[in-house]
C-alpha cells in the first residue's frame, strides 16, 4: 500500500530540512518561481543519502529523515565555529 | 571535511567531561568516551588527556533541550548529540542529548561509545560522510563496540588532516574494513533474501536492497536494519506467511518480524528443527508454492527440505539431482516472483523449482540492476 504523507509529515520535513539543510523561508514572490526551495532541499538531501531523487517527499524520504542521527548540520556550508 | 583546512593546530589535546548521564555508570561513561577517542588517536599522531578541572579543548556535557548553544535538543530520538568543529572556546565542544537512553554495548539503546567516536569526529574537524558504514554518516547504526575497527573513509578524513601515526602505521592492526563493490561481478554475495516485496543482498557487515522507489541498490549496514543480527551470514530466507525473515550463520538461526528481532531467537540449528550434525547452512530459500524451504548444506552440493511449521526435515538430496546443470556449490539462493534463483560463485541459475528446468544463467549481479 502507498503511504500517506500527512501534514504532519510535511510540517516534520521542513523542521528536518530547516535544521539540516539550511532550508530558509522563501521571500517574496520571485523566490515562488521555479523550483521550490523545500524541493531542492529534498533532493539535495535524497542525493545525500544515495535515495531516489525526486525533490518530493516520500516514504522512503520520511524513513530516513526519522532515524537517529547526529545533530550537525549536513550542508556543506554549515559551520560550527 | 569542513573545509578550510579547520583543525587543531596541535597534536596534544586535552578533553574534560562535565557532567555524566543517569543511564550509565559513571566508570562505564569514563571509559566509552576514553575509547572514543582512542579511535581516532590510533590512526592519527594525535593523543587526548583528560582533565578534571578547568577549560579542556573538548568539553564533553549531557543535557535536555536547550542547553545553552542555540541549538536545543528535541525530546527522546531524532538527534542524539552534536559537536563543534574545532576552535578555541565552545569549538571542539560535544553535547549529548540527555533524553536519549544511553548504553555501554547494548543495542537496545544508543551505543554512547559510537555516538561519542563520531561526535569526537566532529570536534577534530570531519563533517558528515555520505558513505553509508563510515563512522561519519550522520544517521546512527549499531555495531558492536568491541570488535569496532574505524572505516577507511573515516581514516582518510583524519588522516587528511592529521596524518598518520607513524609509531604505529597500521601494521599490526586489523585492516579497516574495505565497502565492498555490489556490482563487481567477482563479488560472491554471502545470501540473497526478499523481505515485504523487497530483494536484500548480503556481503560482509553490508546490506543492499532493491525496491521499486529506486534505481540503484541501497546500501545499509546489516545492523541498521536488524539491530542485534549477526554480520557475514551464511544464509537468508523469508518466509512470507508468517512475515519472518531468518539469518543463518555458523551453528545458529536468527528470527526477525520486520525491524524486529523474535523472541527465542538466536537458536541452535538442532533447535529449529535441523539434525545436529549440521555446522553451518551455505544456502537457503522458501518456495511460495510447497510452503517449503530449502536449506543448502555440506559445502553447498546437498539439500533438504524442511517444514517450518512442523519443524523437521522432509527429504535430503544432491543439489545435481534436482537442478539441472548445476554441477558447482551453491553460495546463495533466493525465491522472487515464482522465479527460483540459484547463486553459484560469479553466476547465477535461474530455475523452474517444479521442473527442475534451467531457464537462464545470468551474472550474479543481475537481480540488482547494477
Amino acid at each position: 500500500p502507498v503511504s500517506k504523507i500527512t501534514e504532519e509529515d510535511d510540517i516534520f520535513a521542513e523542521v528536518y530540512l530547516k535544521k539540516f539543510f539550511n532550508l530558509t523561508e522563501e521571500k517574496g514572490p520571485s523566490a515562488r518561481r521555479g523550483i521550490s526551495p523545500m524541493s531542492k532541499k529534498l533532493s539535495e538531501m535524497q542525493k545525500f543519502f544515495g535515495l531516489r531523487i525526486t525533490g518530493t517527499l516520500d516514504a522512503d524520504t520520511l524513513e530516513v529523515m526519522k532515524k537517529p542521527r547526529c545533530g550537525v548540520p549536513d550542508e556543506k556550508v554549515a559551520r560550527f565555529s | 571535511t569542513f573545509g578550510n583546512n579547520l583543525k587543531w593546530n596541535k597534536k596534544s589535546l586535552t578533553y574534560r567531561i562535565v557532567n555524566y548521564t543517569p543511564d550509565m555508570p559513571r566508570a562505564q561513561v569514563d571509559d566509552s568516551i576514553s575509547r572514543a577517542f582512542q579511535v581516532w588517536a590510533r590512526v592519527t599522531q594525535l593523543t587526548f588527556r583528560r582533565l578534571n578541572s578547568g577549560t579542556a579543548d573538548i568539553m564533553i556535557s549531557f543535557g535536555r533541550r536547550a542547553h545553552g548553544d542555540y541549538y536545543p535538543f528535541d525530546g527522546p530520538g531524532n538527534t542524539l548529540a552534536h559537536a563543534f568543529a574545532p576552535s578555541s572556546g565552545i569549538g571542539g565542544d560535544a553535547h549529548f542529548d540527555d533524553d536519549e537512553n544511553f548504553t555501554f554495548q547494548s543495542s537496545r539503546g544508543f551505543v554512547l561509545f559510537l555516538v561519542a567516536a563520531h561526535e569526537f569526529g566532529h570536534s577534530l574537524g570531519l563533517a558528515h560522510s555520505n558513505v553509508p558504514g563510515a563512522l561519519m554518516y550522520p544517521l546512527y547504526s549499531y555495531r558492536n563496540p568491541d570488535t569496532f575497527v574505524l572505516p577507511q573513509d573515516d581514516v582518510r578524513g583524519i588522516q587528511s588532516l592529521y596524518g598518520r601515526n607513524r609509531e604505529d602505521p597500521m601494521i599490526d592492526e586489523p585492516k579497516p574494513p574495505i565497502t565492498p563493490d555490489i556490482c563487481d561481478s567477482s563479488l560472491e554475495l554471502d545470501a540473497v533474501t526478499t523481505m515485504q516485496g523487497e530483494m536484500f543482498f548480503f556481503k560482509d557487515g553490508y546490506v543492499w536492497h532493491n525496491n521499486s522507489q529506486s534505481n540503484t541498490p541501497q546500501k545499509s549496514l546489516i545492523t541498521s536494519f536488524w539491530p542485534g543480527a549477526p554480520t557475514s551470514i551464511d544464509a537468508a530466507y523469508e518466509n512470507p506467511m508468517t512475515d519472518r525473515v531468518f539469518f543463518f550463520k555458523g551453528s545458529k538461526v536468527w528470527a526477525f518480524s520486520g525491524n524486529k528481532a523474535v523472541q527465542g531467537y538466536p537458536k541452535s540449528l538442532s533447535e529449529f528443527g535441523l539434525p545436529r550434525f549440521l555446522r553451518k547452512i551455505d544456502a537457503a530459500l522458501h518456495d511460495a508454492q510447497t510452503g517449503k524451504t530449502f536449506l543448502f548444506i555440506l559445502g553447498g552440493r546437498y539439500y533438504l527440505t524442511y517444514d517450518e511449521n512442523r519443524k523437521t526435515v522432509e527429504s535430503f538430496s544432491w543439489v545435481s539431482q534436482t537442478f539441472n546443470g548445476m554441477s558447482n556449490k551453491v553460495t546463495a539462493a533466493v525465491q522472487s516472483r515464482g522465479s527460483t534463483f540459484i547463486y553459484s560463485g560469479d553466476y547465477m541459475y535461474m530455475y523452474d523449482l517444479g521442473s527442475g528446468r534451467l531457464l537462464r544463467v545470468l551474472k550474479n549481479t543481475y537481480l540488482l540492476g547494477c
